[in-house]
């Protein structure tokens, strides 16, 4: 089962 | 004082129209060289980059920059209510409370004007490293957005497998499975229709169905859609402007 990924685990705040 | 005058009023409606489904609340940030706008929808899966240069208008001014919050779907109703070849100028002051979209019908003298409340959005704004990416894929917009919402009846996920000679979409769900298999060719009669691979490193990927969905909703900006795809990184799909682009970076499902 794969699990959905969130952007903030690649792009950071600015 | 922000003038911008699009030629037809279709294009701003196709730019809005390619992403209003996804996010809602938009900062549209408005400076000397044209207008940008970043906006990640409530998930934090899909981050939508917008930019529209001086070159996609007709005419352009942007004295002093401002930042315009708009809800894209009172934006959308607007926009609706102009012909798709009128013109369409945004108009907004330094430190505007509501923008002015004037469409214009040059052929019968008829102006309409309206005006739409401008918010103040807080909004994460995230910084996009240059990305390396594995494999970049060129194809026409209309057969990626075919492949996506066909295969996307079959199953919530949609994984995309490149290899050296090779794209394969595949969706595998309870009632069957799917698979679109592309081989990259050149179109010497009518480029826009030719599959372009360069691939450094086959990938196998997968994401949400209905990212994907949202995705496609682009596809009236351009026949043409830019893939770029990494093992370790949100892909991004991109749709050119004659002068900017939509891109959308989508995050995608990992094994458990």
């Amino acid at each position: 089962k794969k699990k959905q990924s969130s952007l903030l685990s690649f792009f950071s705040k600015k | 004082m922000l003038e911008a005058k699009f030629q037809e009023a279709s294009l701003f409606k196709r730019i809005i129209d390619g992403f209003k489904d996804c996010v809602q609340l938009v900062n549209f940030q408005c400076k000397e060289d044209g207008i940008i706008a970043q906006a990640v929808d409530d998930s934090r899966v899909l981050l939508v980059s917008l930019e529209i240069g001086v070159e996609a208008f007709q005419d352009y001014r942007c004295d002093h920059p401002v930042t315009l919050g708009m809800d894209l779907s009172s934006l959308s109703k607007i926009l609706r209510c102009g012909n798709n070849t009128d013109t369409l100028t945004l108009i907004a002051d330094d430190t505007p409370d509501a923008i002015i979209l004037l469409f214009e019908d040059t052929k019968k003298d008829r102006i309409s004007e309206y005006s739409l409340k401008l918010m103040d959005i807080d909004a994460d704004f995230l910084k996009i490293e240059d990305l390396q990416y594995d494999t970049t894929l060129m194809m026409p917009s209309a057969e990626f957005s075919k492949t996506v919402r066909d295969l996307s009846q079959l199953s919530d996920s949609l994984n995309i497998l490149v290899t050296k000679e090779t794209i394969k979409f595949v969706a595998t769900g309870d009632v069957g499975s799917g698979s679109v298999i592309l081989k990259p060719f050149i179109n010497m009669e009518n480029p826009d229709e030719s599959i372009k691979l360069d691939m450094d490193q086959p990938v196998d990927l997968t994401f949400g169905s209905k990212y994907l969905q949202d995705i496609v909703k682009g596809s009236a900006l351009s026949n043409k859609i830019g893939i770029r795809l990494s093992s370790e990184a949100p892909a991004l799909f991109q749709f050119d402007l004659s002068s900017g682009f939509l891109q959308f970076f989508l995050a995608p499902k990992f094994d458990d």
